[in-house]
């Protein structure tokens, strides 16, 4: 067995699919989401945390190369070696995460000659974050290509690869080591689930709102992305309007530096000047350089001009390059440039017609169009339009969060399931029937 | 055992090499390796591997080698050098 190689010494790690494969069925955002639930099995039982991000500068950099591909690894067309990672360290290529893009990609694939990316992911990231290949014919790490491994939200890592990767980083807050003391039977339930209602080994998280139940306390579109925030909680979806996950992520886990008692945030919005982005709470607001806040934050929200009091909403509108910010039936325009607010703000009523006169938040979207939300419905108003189209306002849960009406309605009286899929009054355990519609979705 | 096919201990040595169970070949001699440090590398792959660790280079070894994989090595220098001693 090879020596324990290097560990990452901070546990928020960073990723970034640069290349996809050219040729492949898979289409981007399977491939992201492959990625990203590799990752999570190794996330899900020790205290590293990863975070996709948009710029050059991740930790684990993911490319589909064929041939030579200036590492000491050349790719050798289809079959012979299929993949690799470097190991953690202070090298630029650290961590960084190389597939053969001459190998024939698939997930759920009946085809025996084809490659399950999620098999190889799971074990190439063991890698990347410091595990070498092992004997052990049941590891993930043994280094030959043993066919796919199921399904992503039910796969736990056999019991050699937990043990060895705990030695490297520690258990994760809510996994017992011995909770599993054996190698895992194929179909046994995952080894972190998503905390059911009624029984869980993990803490109870009982703030956990529901999208499709929430109204939002903020909304903003980031990185071509779309952020939904309720509590300490966020809902991503993708730049073609995709949900990242169903399941919600920790607000403090992802952006960093916002206090932890921080219970909820009022607006957020990227500032189009220099895509920094704004947090506000209360009287206070906080400046993000991507996911970290930057010094001397937070900052009274006087420096814009605005009263104490906070706001509801803040946006910024591409059609004139200002920034918006609500509060009650009042709004202000600011001058991202001019580092000002433009005279005669606050003014009464927004330019925008047939939106709510109060607001939770709003956004610009990549169509051009704003987005005004309000309780659980949106509103929108076409590129450089000042009334809203006619058919809104409409369902936030339905068109957004990946809803079905009467999900919604049902939840909304506290009935528990997908009821969609599998109406059940009165079942408690829901993340099955939500895990099987999860995959549904990351794969389409 | 059935005599190896020049090819076939070319392409077991080339491997060997590649993925750390022989060091990697010396410039000066090109791939020549003893026989009794072929054999041991067979053996500690086939262990790797799973397979009976004969030391022989038969058909099932080979079969393993040109199963797809990961192109990191197996053993690092460090081990080897760790084992030789």
């Amino acid at each position: 067995q090879a020596p324990t190689p290097t560990k990452w010494n901070k546990r928020n790690l960073s990723w970034r699919v640069r290349t996809f494969p050219r040729d492949s069925p898979l289409g981007r955002d399977t491939v992201r989401a492959l990625m990203h639930y590799a990752l999570k099995v190794w996330s899900d039982i020790t205290p590293l945390n990863f975070h996709e991000v948009a710029g050059s500068t991740a930790d684990i950099q993911i490319d589909f190369s064929k041939a030579d591909h200036n590492d000491p690894y050349p790719f050798d067309g289809p079959g012979g070696t299929v993949a690799h990672a470097f190991f953690p360290g202070d090298h630029r290529i650290a961590g960084d995460t190389h597939f053969d893009d001459d190998e024939s990609w698939t997930f759920r694939s009946s085809d025996a000659h084809s490659m399950d990316l999620f098999a190889v992911a799971i074990h190439e990231f063991g890698h990347a974050i410091g595990l070498s290949h092992v004997a052990a014919a049941s590891s993930i790490m043994q280094p030959y290509y043993q066919g796919p491994v199921g399904d992503p939200l039910h796969y736990g890592l056999p019991y050699e690869d937990r043990v060895r990767i705990w030695q490297l980083y520690g258990v994760r807050e809510s996994v017992s080591p011995t909770a599993q003391p054996d190698t895992p039977e194929p179909g046994e339930p995952p080894l972190l689930p998503e905390p059911t209602n009624n029984q869980s080994n993990s803490p109870p998280r009982k703030d956990v709102p529901h999208r499709c139940s929430s109204h939002f306390d903020a909304v903003a579109q980031i990185r071509g992305e779309a952020f939904f925030f309720k509590g300490r909680y966020f809902w991503r979806l993708t730049r073609d309007r995709h949900l990242v996950s169903l399941q919600p992520a920790q607000i403090h886990r992802f952006w960093r530096g916002l206090p932890l008692h921080l219970d909820s945030v009022d607006a957020v919005y990227e500032r189009s000047s220099d895509h920094r982005i704004i947090f506000f709470k209360g009287d206070r607001y906080w400046v993000f350089k991507d996911t970290n806040v930057e010094e001397g934050y937070p900052r009274p929200i006087s420096d814009f001009g605005l009263p104490p009091g906070g706001v509801d909403a803040a946006f910024s509108w591409a059609h004139n390059d200002k920034t918006y910010f609500f509060k009650d039936q009042l709004y202000w325009r600011y001058d991202e440039h001019m580092r000002r607010m433009d005279p005669g703000h606050p003014a009464p009523s927004p330019p925008w017609r047939g939106i709510p006169s109060t607001l939770d938040d709003a956004m610009h979207w990549s169509d051009g169009a704003a987005y005004f939300f309000r309780g659980k419905e949106y509103w929108k108003v076409l590129d450089s339009e000042l009334v809203a189209a006619p058919e809104y306002p409409q369902s936030t849960a339905r068109d957004w969060l990946v809803c079905k009406d009467l999900q919604a309605d049902s939840e909304a009286t506290g009935m528990d399931g997908e009821a969609g899929a599998h109406p059940q009054s009165g079942q408690h355990d829901q993340s099955r029937s939500e895990d099987g519609y999860e995959v549904c979705s990351c794969t389409s | 055992a059935p005599a190896l096919r020049a090819e076939d201990l070319s392409l077991g040595v080339d491997w060997l090499s590649r993925f750390g169970y022989l060091p990697p070949a010396d410039p000066e001699t090109g791939q020549l390796q003893t026989q009794e440090e072929l054999s041991k590398a067979i053996a500690t792959m086939q262990r790797f591997g799973g397979l009976e660790a004969t030391g022989i280079l038969d058909e099932a070894t080979l079969e393993l080698m040109k199963t797809p994989r990961c192109s990191l090595p197996d053993l690092s220098p460090a081990v080897r050098a760790r084992r030789r001693r």
